[in-house]
């Protein structure tokens, strides 16, 4: 463990926190993508298939965990919760996240470590997140009103992706043969998708004005 | 085995 994803995940864990707060206390989800929230519930249910087998550290179970339960507790209540399904834009939020899931499986079960089904699994999962994004963002394009709630939970889970990546270098620099190019390549992928966000959220915040995102 | 160990991310 470095410091680099130990503030990579407590910056993954925020960004769930965060949401989840803006959900649960103001029961509101305006202005977030439904299936962003679904595609995360797919990439930690694929990711942590072995939970209860391969026991690695009482941290990594625990955050797992967490993360299952937050993010299909999120798409529980955005779906079902009478008062916050209600501030659900379901006309915004269109994008078709079938074109991104069937691609990364194909993708997956193509470009992998292993064919085995944990592996496939896993490695779709990290396909499946670096595009998870897409749909909030393109709903954020849409939806003029960005509010920082939504802002800073965008943010965070943009951010956490760039901290694992000088996690990444730092493990490849201190640990022999730490080579995982999947890992790698679809973590970039998935930064680089934020960055034009980030460019706008650190201008906004930088010149205290709400932030607008170009149509 | 880098296996193992590497799978000690989230």
């Amino acid at each position: 463990m470095n410091i680099f994803r130990l503030s990579g995940d407590m910056t993954h864990l925020m960004s769930v926190i965060v949401l989840l707060l803006k959900i649960h206390t103001i029961k509101s989800c305006a202005g977030i993508s439904l299936k962003t929230q679904e595609l995360y519930a797919l990439v930690f249910a694929t990711r942590y298939l072995d939970i209860f087998t391969d026991f690695v550290s009482v941290y990594n179970t625990i955050m797992k965990l967490i993360f299952l339960a937050t993010s299909f507790s999120i798409v529980w209540y955005m779906r079902h919760h009478k008062i916050v399904r209600r501030s659900y834009d379901k006309e915004q939020d269109t994008f078709r996240h079938l074109f991104l899931i069937l691609p990364c499986l194909i993708l997956a079960l193509v470009v992998n470590e292993k064919f085995t089904f944990k592996e496939v699994m896993w490695t779709f999962s990290l396909y499946v997140e670096a595009v998870a994004i897409l749909p909030q963002l393109v709903l954020l394009q849409r939806t003029k009103n960005i509010d920082n709630l939504t802002g800073q939970y965008v943010f965070l889970l943009g951010a956490y992706r760039a901290l694992y990546i000088l996690n990444w270098i730092y493990r490849y620099l201190t640990e022999k043969h730490f080579v995982h190019w999947i890992t790698w390549i679809s973590g970039l992928v998935q930064t680089l998708l934020y960055a034009d966000f980030f460019y706008y959220y650190i201008n906004s915040w930088k010149n205290n004005v709400r932030l607008q995102l170009p149509a | 085995e880098t296996e193992s160990s590497f799978k000690d991310e989230l």
